[in-house]
């Protein structure tokens, strides 16, 4: 599904040049649970903009079904993201001014779903991320915990064929948190393909394979990694 | 240093009323270290924020060394935050067009520190959080993790007697955590206040009391609980 070879992301901050992710190379099959583990300011963010066609690389290929992404106009690009990738953004992103279901309810208002479906979806993923009793809240009247979850249901709503989470899980108590990848996993065993960007230990093994980035190179978890 | 009775919060959400705090009964002494643990949405960033002085109580008694809050004009109340008070907010709530060293300068500017002593002591708090080679970078070229730690070295700058962090690893590896809370704990040992919002077991652990809250009421932790 996946395939990256010698991937760079670099930065210019004036003279300074910051290499966010240096030659990474990958491959991620169909159906793969991927964890994304490193320090704070390993790249892993960076890796997960990238493959979520949200960043273009500075070098390097990236693959996405056979498909080279650097040829992909930004209508494609916008095509194939919405059709077939979720997002969970480490800082959410919400719209402020809509409520929860109206958050939920946007990926599927840009793909041209009708109101009462999107209404019966949006209803149906925050009661999976147990936030039923919160519809109506809008981000500043939810906790942090509770704005996670809500991300996580817009992220899931469209049925996508990749979700990139990043920390999905970063300020949920332990019994959330089982619950929020007890549901992604059920769709994981159906398919979905799935990369967990997370600092949680408990949360990294319960993937199928652990991907390590330090100073944006790949140290464990790739290819066999050159000397 | 802290007396709270039968303390409430209630957000009026149209014709529902959500109880986030439920008659909460507490008292901090001078240099304790406080960890609050409970669910998602169970009230704790409330507290933080009340006893921040940022929210005020829907009722009950809120006294800081000795000083009755609500008592407390708008003017008293900033200068009481100012002068005492460091806080690490959930969502780090750094000013955009600032860079490292500028969002650690804040707090001083407000209190007429010296140009010169505010960079000074700017870099300082950044150097103490591990962030020397990011001191010009502004929040959206830093990392989740670099993110938070400006926010913690913002909190601490001033010398404050209490500090409330919410959740101030929650976007950091297992290293980076430990480390600042070495760094805040150096701090409580000589004196400061220390009340930290987790859901981390290991950061909770390093309190020396833990107080639970579940649906707004403290569970665990407090004076002796009522039946
Ligand atoms: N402005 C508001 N209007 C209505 N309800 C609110 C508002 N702010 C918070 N709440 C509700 O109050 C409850 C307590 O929120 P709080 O942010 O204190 O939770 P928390 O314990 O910090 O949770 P988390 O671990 O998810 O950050 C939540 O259920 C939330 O939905
Ligand atoms: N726009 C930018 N300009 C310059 N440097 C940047 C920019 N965005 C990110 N960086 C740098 O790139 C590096 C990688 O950032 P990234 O967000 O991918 O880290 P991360 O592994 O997700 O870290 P965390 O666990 O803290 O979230 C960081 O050191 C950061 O300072
Ligand atoms: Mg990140
Ligand atoms: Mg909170």
């Amino acid at each position: 599904m996946i395939e990256l070879r010698s991937l760079c992301r670099t930065y210019r901050m004036g003279s300074e040049d910051v290499h966010a992710l240096a030659n990474v190379t990958l491959s991620i099959k169909k159906g793969e649970h991927i964890a994304v583990v490193g320090p704070s300011g390993s790249g892993k963010s960076t890796l997960l903009n990238i493959l979520g066609c949200l960043d273009r690389p500075t070098s390097g290929s990236y693959r996405f079904s056979g498909q080279e992404v650097a040829e992909l106009g930004e209508v494609e690009l916008s095509g194939l993201r919405q059709r077939w990738i979720g997002f969970v953004f480490q800082f959410f992103h919400l719209l402020p001014r809509l409520d929860a279901v109206g958050n939920v309810e946007v990926p599927m208002l840009f793909a041209g779903v009708e109101r009462e479906e999107r209404r019966r979806r949006a209803r149906w993923a925050l009661e999976a991320v147990g936030l039923e009793h919160r519809l109506r809240h809008k981000p500043e009247e939810l906790s942090g915990g509770e704005r996670q979850r809500v991300a996580i249901a817009r992220s899931v709503v469209m049925g996508p064929r990749l979700l990139l989470a990043d920390e999905p899980t970063g300020n949920l108590d332990r019994h959330s948190a089982e619950e929020i990848m007890d549901l992604i996993e059920r769709m994981n065993a159906e398919g979905l393909t799935l990369i967990v960007v997370t600092h949680d230990p408990a949360i990294a093994q319960r993937a199928g394979r652990i991907v390590r980035l330090e100073d944006g190179r790949v140290v464990e978890g790739g290819p066999d990694i050159p000397p």
